[in-house]
């Protein structure tokens, strides 16, 4: 019989906006 | 006893490997630094591939932070170039085509199997074995959300300051400019820059280029057709709100010019193979009007027909251009105010809304449908001039 695939692990991901804050927030961090 | 074994060439599988340590230099030479023209010639939507066989090595080794890492640097990356060139609309039309060309990779070897109808048994030997993406999916359908308002925003900024002068001011039908009505000096929407007028052949040149970009960057022909919808929307928005406040285009010889300005405008949509856009229903209430300017207005009869032809304008629209309108010399007559009492009382049952003007800032709602890419993976070369050395194919 055919094999099955293994399922796959779903990746979480921010949102767009919360990658928005999190690029801001390093941004301000930086000198 | 000695065995020997023969090695065999590998074959390229369609991934790329990199060390994570060059992940900001992939992104930098792929993304923020990256220029369109560099790639002239290339397999539209060149860095969406790269790109994909670059996550799809790192799902391969199983490397979670490694994806999470480079779609987010990516990502970030894509922005960081829109919010630079924020009125290029050959740089934003370029990545709107290669962030909906990831999109529709990561669907395409998503393993699901809504996405894979179309693929090669080949392209299935590419799919993602390890993460489900699902999320960035969204993530980057959010982000084309933004790239596709930025190339609007930037498309309807160089149109703009056309539409007036082009649509209703100029003249290209020969003899037009001896009937038109007389007393009026000549108005510009652009005298603040000077002498500066457009004809209609400025906005089709215009749209012959964005149509051309956007078709070179391999921008999903849906995607340009929905473009076109929404720029067409504008022009009739624009054109109409000036109609409506200016009484020395309100006269037959504007709505002849008009017309003949909308004739070019469609002529130009099937010359394009864009007719099926909708482009051409957005200019309807600008149709009518232009109806409308050239219709008898006396009788009954005129009224009804007015009433019956002008289901796209409102009835605060058709009377305020009936009350505009201007007639063109002595032996034509104003519009009573008894035949506006008519429309006015057949119109009267029409639930029309109240605001006179069009909100020409108005955006449809896009839609971005998923368009597999016939391309294999393996098949795809990248060239020397995009400095990615440090990418072994695998």
């Amino acid at each position: 019989s055919a094999q099955r695939p293994r399922p796959r692990v779903l990746l979480k991901a921010p949102t767009l906006a919360e990658m928005e804050e999190m690029t801001t927030s390093e941004e301000e961090e930086s000198p | 006893r000695q065995v020997t074994v023969q090695r065999k060439e590998k074959d390229f599988q369609g991934m790329l490997e990199y060390h994570k340590e060059d992940e900001a230099l992939l992104v930098r030479n792929l993304v923020t630094e990256l220029k369109p023209q560099a790639l002239a010639g290339t397999v539209p939507c060149l860095p969406a591939y790269i790109l994909y066989m670059c996550i799809r090595h790192a799902d391969y080794v199983n490397d979670d932070l490694k994806v999470h890492s480079l779609l987010t640097s990516t990502i970030n990356g894509i922005k960081k170039v829109l919010k630079k060139h924020n009125d290029d609309f050959e740089m934003t039309s370029f990545w709107l085509s290669n962030t909906c060309r990831l999109l529709h990779c990561l669907k395409q070897y998503s393993g699901d199997e809504g996405f894979m109808t179309q693929n090669t048994a080949k392209q299935n030997e590419h799919c993602l074995k390890n993460f489900d993406l699902t999320e960035y999916r969204q993530v980057l359908s959010d982000l084309s959300i933004q790239i596709y308002q930025q190339l609007i925003k930037i498309a309807e900024g160089l149109l703009q300051p056309m539409i007036v002068s082009a649509m209703l001011e100029n003249e290209s039908i020969q003899g037009l400019s001896g009937v038109k009505p007389t007393g009026y000096r000549k108005r510009s929407s652009s005298m603040a820059d000077g002498d500066s007028s457009y004809c209609l052949e400025a906005i089709i040149r215009q749209m012959n280029s964005f149509h051309t970009i956007m078709c070179d960057q391999g921008l999903d022909p849906e995607i340009i057709l929905q473009v076109f919808k929404q720029l067409f929307y504008m022009i009739n928005a624009v054109t109409l709100n000036n109609l409506l406040l200016r009484k020395d285009v309100c006269s037959w010889s504007t709505g002849m010019q008009l017309r003949y300005n909308i004739s070019q405008l469609e002529e130009w949509l099937r010359g394009r193979n864009l007719h099926q856009s909708g482009a051409v229903q957005t200019m309807e209430p600008l149709i009518q009007a232009a109806q409308l300017l050239q219709l008898k207005k006396k009788t009954p009869e005129d009224a009804e027909a007015i009433c019956s032809l002008c289901t796209a304008l409102s009835t605060q629209q058709i009377v305020k251009i009936l009350n505009l309108y201007t007639p063109l010399n002595e032996f034509e007559e104003r519009v009573t105010v008894a035949f506006i009492r008519t429309i006015q009382a057949q119109l009267q049952e029409r639930n029309d809304p109240q605001q006179l003007l069009l909100d020409f800032k108005h955006m449809f709602p896009v839609l971005f449908p998923f368009n597999p890419s016939s391309l294999t993976m393996d098949s795809i070369h990248i060239p020397a001039c995009l400095n990615l050395e440090f990418l072994n194919e695998v």
